[in-house]
């Protein structure tokens, strides 16, 4: 689950991804 | 007085900042679930993953930021993501939003494993915060200039930063002007505050670490 990613991983996801929604 | 421009850079940092929210079903455990170290561990665990999802979508709205090359998109987020997270936590247990969760949050925060020696500054940040009354508008505009911080680790391209981060400087200097007309000093104290988050940056992988071992 996206808890055991690093600080990093999460937001090289967020940025690419889009959770607005 | 705030320009026409500065008051529309305002209110489009304002109506980004007050986007944010966690999603319910992770806010709905913080009701729902039962209180064990164990289990609080992974619900604040959980928040924490959300919080830096919400943020990095409060980053990409920021003026200019999308312009910005890509690894320093990284770099200023990973440099600003545990400051921008104290302050945003400060806001909600000095604002009490939403109301009865925070006393909540307090309570799973102190049954999680965490250490004293960690949890404690933590809470006289959050208060020391509250002393100075910020409003809605300082805390979007404080985090979009933490975000927006030049001299973050591995940024190469440091005077673009700055060229984004000066309007915000600017607006906010205006912005306590007028909203503490009787305290003159109270921008300096902001910026004194950002130096007093850097040394919660310096020390989260400790806690976290030592959070993971117990």
């Amino acid at each position: 689950p996206a808890s055991n990613l690093g600080l990093e991983d999460i937001i090289r996801k967020a940025l690419m991804g889009n959770f607005d929604d | 007085e705030l320009t026409s421009e500065q008051q529309g850079l305002l209110h489009y940092i304002m109506d980004s900042y007050n986007r944010q929210c966690i999603p319910q079903y992770i806010t709905r455990k913080l009701l729902q679930e039962d209180f064990s170290a164990e289990e609080n561990f992974l619900l604040l665990t959980e928040m924490a993953t959300s919080h830096v999802q919400v943020l990095v979508e409060f980053t990409k709205k920021l003026p200019g930021f999308q312009t910005l090359d890509h690894e320093d998109q990284i770099a200023l987020l990973k440099g600003s993501a545990v400051e921008a997270m104290f302050l945003r936590s400060a806001e909600i247990f000095n604002r009490k939003m939403p109301h009865g969760h925070a006393d909540l949050l307090e309570e799973r925060i102190r049954n999680s494993g965490m250490s004293n020696d960690y949890i404690t500054p933590m809470f006289n940040f959050y208060k020391s915060l509250g002393e100075l009354k910020m409003t809605q508008e300082e805390y979007s505009l404080l985090t979009a200039v933490v975000i927006l911080t030049p001299d973050r680790q591995y940024i190469k391209d440091k005077e673009s930063v700055e060229k984004l981060q000066e309007p915000l400087l600017d607006v906010l200097q205006k912005l306590c002007q007028v909203q503490h007309p009787e305290n003159p000093q109270h921008f300096a104290r902001l910026l004194g505050r950002l130096t007093e988050l850097r040394t919660f940056n310096h020390h989260h992988a400790e806690m976290l670490m030592s959070w993971r071992v117990n």
